[in-house]
């Protein structure tokens, strides 16, 4: 564990955080997609299928078991006690075209051919385009609410601070995690768009709003 | 030999 990795897990608990934390004081899920999120929730299910047989450490079966949890009880929020203030018509990217190709790439590109390790590389594929159907949202919408920027820069924020993680430990460990390391670059690379307008926009105390 | 994937990270 180095400073890059735990500020990373950090990162990614104040999105959460922050994520439950808008819907329950605005009482809605306006502007969060609902495919993302169930995205995460199939991530988290196919990566963590670990905790049923491997122990790692404490931290790391509570973090699984929280993200596993926390991301279950965000689909329920959106699903039942905030439905109405969700809007389908405006979450409308094509889940299979991310699902399908991330799984026929982790059919090929894997660490061994077996049913776990498949399910983990096809985890961390996803987990690098899970963000599309949110960010197509905004992008349709135009704008989004400020605490909405909040939880995605902390939730990019995340992949992008275990890159550092990563050269640490290739110089420490001398190890390479290749699938990781390029998935994580792709998804930080993701946001960076995103990044540009919340650290000159929002940051600054404007709105979230791109340009027409 | 195992897989050179980081089995502790998240």
């Amino acid at each position: 564990m180095n400073i890059f990795r735990l500020l990373g897990d950090l990162a990614h608990l104040a999105s959460i955080f922050i994520l439950v934390h808008k819907m329950h004081t605005t009482r809605s899920c306006r502007g969060i997609s609902f495919k993302t999120q169930a995205l995460y929730v199939l991530v988290f299910l196919t990566r963590y299928i670990d905790l049923l047989y491997t122990w790692i450490s404490l931290y790391n079966f509570v973090m699984k078991v929280f993200f596993i949890s926390s991301s279950g009880y965000i689909l329920y929020l959106m699903k039942y006690r905030f439905r109405p203030t969700h809007d389908p018509s405006l979450d409308t990217f094509k889940v299979e075209y991310l699902v399908g190709p991330c799984f026929v790439l982790a059919l090929i590109f894997n660490y061994r051919f077996e049913v776990t390790e498949i399910l983990w590389t096809f985890s961390i594929y996803l987990e690098a385009v899970a963000i599309f159907p949110q960010l197509f949202m905004m992008q349709r919408t135009g704008e989004a609410e400020t605490i909405t920027t909040h939880y995605l820069a902390a939730l990019g924020a995340y992949r992008a601070l275990y890159i550092p993680n990563w050269i640490y430990r290739y110089f420490t460990e001398g190890t390479v995690d290749p699938i990781a390391v390029v998935a994580g670059i792709v998804q930080t690379g993701l946001y960076l768009d995103f990044f540009y307008v919340y650290v000159t926009k929002v940051l600054q105390g404007q709105k979230f709003e791109l340009p027409a | 030999a195992g897989p050179p994937r980081a089995h502790d990270e998240l």
